[in-house]
């Protein structure tokens, strides 16, 4: 910590002065280089996602913690190394010999309002709006972890999407497309899409149909139902369950 | 009792022994790594190292390092290599001969291949437990996503999702054969 960082002679109540728009909503960033932050060696931002607004996968230089303020969606992160631990039923070819699995991914997890959320520093995740109303979160991105080792400002990695704002592309966009076939083993015209070069959606995208992937069923259905039934220790009632 | 604990720690570790690869590609060449896990001493100094040893025209398939930076120095041989900031943009793109250091910063996404010489460079990590996150391959963050959001997040068709998630099936070396470009397997 430089040793002016802290000289806070007095406190102020902030909101978020930066705003980025995306085709499915909006990321509003408190100033960076206010005092206060400075002082706590943290970044701060606010997520809204629209109904069926898709955060397409991203990583940051510093831990993550955020609260979910209001809504419901699914979150996923893909940690290295881990396998694809839910799969969609095997479906069989023309011949009943082609077997093969239709996806597979990493686990996804259902958020509601009040979870808290936490990623590493380098772990890409992304968010999903499948409720009714904007999802938003509240998010801290602890620059001053000994996870970051950049400096401290936030650097958001983008895995996808770009956004002309900023301007802000993925990161295929930095790549030759030749490379980049050769390393997905992909043809040259699907390498040059992984660039997204002339998308101008922004990170959140709209999801024109329903998101489709692999997910165990939720316990009940909303947040009332479920509240009606506390078990002895604050838990859900799972009578119906075997 | 110092003579016979700190005193007496491991302090070295050979890497180029072939035998002790921990990542091996008979076409593509072998990585070995080293952290806090076979060297303790490391946990104190928060250092890791990795060395790699490409064969002609082989790929380390592209990657970032969640903790650590990578500071690679070219021991023998030639290296192209890409390396992407986090706004998209190119920070390096070129080759690297035998004798020059490169820094790959923490979170910044690279691509490298060797020349028609192969090549081989020590890598030194600024963390004892150093993680690497690929973006292609079997143990990439690509396959680790549902393949409707591949096809989103891209605007790509299922199809072409499918490929992008599965059609390199190796996990963080790869010979790289350029007469495929363009013939991809499903």
């Amino acid at each position: 910590q430089a040793p002016d960082e802290c000289r806070l002679d007095q406190l102020n109540a902030i909101e978020p002065t930066n705003r980025v728009q995306s085709e499915a909503g909006l990321i509003e960033y408190w100033d960076p280089r206010d005092p206060q932050l400075q002082c706590a060696g943290v970044a701060m931002l606010r997520v809204t996602i629209r109904q069926n607004g898709l955060y397409l996968p991203t990583y940051s230089n510093g831990p993550i913690m955020a609260f979910v303020v209001q809504g419901q969606g699914v979150t996923g992160a893909v940690t290295s190394g881990c396998p694809e631990t839910y799969q969609e039923s095997q479906e069989f070819g023309q011949e009943q010999q082609d077997l093969r699995l239709k996806d597979m991914h990493q686990k996804v997890r259902q958020m509601r309002k009040g979870d808290v959320l936490v990623f590493t520093a380098g772990t890409a995740h992304w968010y999903h709006n499948d409720g009714n109303s904007p999802l938003v979160f509240v998010a801290l991105v602890d620059v001053s972890n000994y996870g970051n080792q950049l400096d401290r400002i936030l650097r958001t990695f983008h895995l996808a999407g770009s956004n002309p704002q900023l301007p802000e592309r993925s990161l295929f966009a930095g790549f030759e497309t030749e490379i980049l076939a050769q390393s997905f083993n992909i043809r040259m015209e699907t390498a040059e899409k992984l660039k997204n070069l002339d998308d101008s959606r922004g990170n959140i995208v709209n999801i024109p149909q329903k998101l489709q992937f692999v997910r165990p069923p939720t316990r009940g259905t909303t947040t009332e139902q479920r509240e009606q039934y506390p078990g002895p220790w604050g838990e859900y009632d799972e009578e119906e369950y075997n | 009792g110092l003579e016979e604990t700190v005193c007496t720690q491991r302090l070295q570790e050979n890497l180029d022994d072939p035998s002790r690869a921990d990542i091996y590609d008979p076409e593509a060449g072998r990585i070995s790594t080293l952290n806090s896990l076979n060297l303790p001493i490391l946990r104190r100094l928060r250092l890791g190292a990795a060395r790699v040893f490409l064969h002609r025209n082989a790929m380390v398939l592209p990657h970032w390092n969640m903790n650590a930076h990578s500071l690679m120095y070219v021991t023998g041989g030639r290296l192209w290599v890409e390396v992407v900031k986090s706004n998209g943009e190119a920070a390096f793109k070129g080759e690297v001969r035998q004798g020059q250091l490169l820094l790959v910063p923490q979170g910044f996404a690279v691509i490298k291949r060797s020349e028609s010489e192969g090549c081989e460079y020590i890598a030194f990590r600024t963390n004892d437990n150093a993680v690497v996150n690929m973006l292609t391959g079997r143990l990439s963050a690509m396959a680790g996503l549902p393949v409707g959001l591949v096809a989103n997040g891209f605007r790509v068709s299922l199809e072409e999702a499918r490929e992008i998630k599965y059609n390199r099936q190796e996990t963080m070396l790869a010979a790289a054969n350029p007469s495929a470009q363009g013939t991809a397997e499903a």
